[in-house]
């Protein structure tokens, strides 16, 4: 199970622009 | 015409949505010792794009409440009362919406249009790489 601050950052990098 | 530097001279839209831009507003604003209102731009935008019936959402949005809303930081301190407390019920009822960050976002986002953003534009690290 993921802990909370990877849920974070999954997050936040989710919404980074040009991924690649 | 459309250089990427014209680009972040337009808005703080143009240059969060440019990989180079958003990179180097990252970096004047971990010196001005505000980067977790970028982070918490970021993650509101990507909350916004989570599947509301997955049950992570849930725990995303608690782990942005706590990280951000919950203590004193930077984030924190430039939230309206109200707005605060709207999230922090909004989590305690579990009623979790993909626009439950919307106004919370949309503060940060004024205050960074109007503060930190003008000051970027000014910055050592953006004449620098101009």
């Amino acid at each position: 199970i993921d802990s909370e601050d990877d849920l974070l950052q999954e997050c936040i990098t989710s919404a980074m622009p040009n991924k690649k | 015409p459309d250089s990427p530097l014209a680009r972040w001279n337009k808005s703080l839209h143009s240059l969060l949505g440019d990989q180079d831009g958003a990179h180097l507003f990252r970096t004047f604003l971990e010196r001005e010792k505000c980067v977790d209102t970028l982070d918490f731009w970021f993650a509101c935008n990507g909350f916004r794009q989570m599947d509301i019936k997955d049950p992570k959402a849930l725990r995303v949005a608690k782990a942005i409440h706590k990280r951000y809303i919950e203590n004193c930081g930077v984030v924190s301190k430039q939230l309206k009362p109200p707005t605060k407390v709207f999230v922090r019920d909004s989590i305690k009822k579990q009623l979790i919406d993909s626009t439950m960050f919307d106004p919370a976002q949309a503060e940060i986002q004024l205050m960074m249009e109007d503060n930190a953003y003008q000051m970027f534009l000014t910055s050592d690290i953006y004449l620098e790489y101009v």
